[in-house]
């Protein structure tokens, strides 16, 4: 997926 | 990561830690919201509905399962334990919480960046956060003070809403389409509600007394 997408936050 | 955003977990968890200690260890849980801490938790449980389905580092897991089983705690201590219940005031928490979840649930229905069925309530997670320490603020103006504890809360709180802001700018400088304008718009909206707390608990602490906020 594209890596703007993730949620990598809290 | 960045040590904005590192800043703003470790604030974050120090202020559901900071209010589960409170709670576990005096065994009272006067002058804090329910209303409050029932919003959080369902903010951690829809925020959170991909932890099982999308791994993204130890931490990101590890500080999940935290905020959930702290905010979950801190509801179940205030509405089941035998001790601590007692202690809630429940005729100063009246906040009609319910009316904040519905406005946040219809704004996630308009606006979000997908229209599927995690995302919307990703988005309405994100609202509901931005709203969901009315209920406390409002029983701090009824009633007129606030022990030191429940002020370290709701200023760790406040703090790591600033942080994350920090992180934002420093992710849109450093990151290419890093561009999350919800996220954004809800996290300035959350930190400036904190702002006359902020303004007032500063003041407290200058002039060395009690913090009151006005009526």
């Amino acid at each position: 997926p594209d890596k703007s997408y993730e949620k990598d936050e809290l | 990561m960045n040590i904005f955003r590192l800043a703003g977990d470790m604030t974050h968890l120090a202020s559901v830690l900071v209010l589960l200690l409170k709670i576990h260890t005096i065994k009272s849980c006067a002058g804090v919201s329910l209303k409050t801490q029932e919003l959080y938790a369902i903010v951690f449980a829809t925020r959170y509905l991909d932890i099982l389905t999308s791994f993204v580092s130890i931490y990101n897991t590890l500080m999940k399962l935290i905020f959930l089983g702290s905010s979950f705690s801190i509801v179940w201590y205030m509405k089941y334990h035998k001790t601590v219940r007692r202690t809630y005031d429940r005729d100063q928490d009246t906040f009609r919480h319910w009316f904040l979840m519905l406005p946040c649930l219809l704004l996630a229905l308009l606006i979000h960046e997908k229209f599927t069925f995690f995302e919307v309530l990703w988005t309405f997670s994100l609202y509901l956060e931005a709203v969901a320490i009315l209920p406390q603020l409002v029983l701090l103006q009824r009633t007129r003070n606030i022990d030191n504890l429940t002020g370290q809360y709701i200023f760790l709180l406040g703090g790591y809403r600033g942080f994350y802001i920090l992180n934002w700018i420093y992710r849109y400088f450093t990151e290419p389409h890093y561009v999350h304008w919800i996220t954004w718009i809800a996290g300035l909206v959350q930190t400036l509600l904190y702002a006359d707390f902020f303004y007032y608990y500063f003041l407290s602490w200058k002039n060395n007394k009690k913090l009151q906020l006005p009526a």
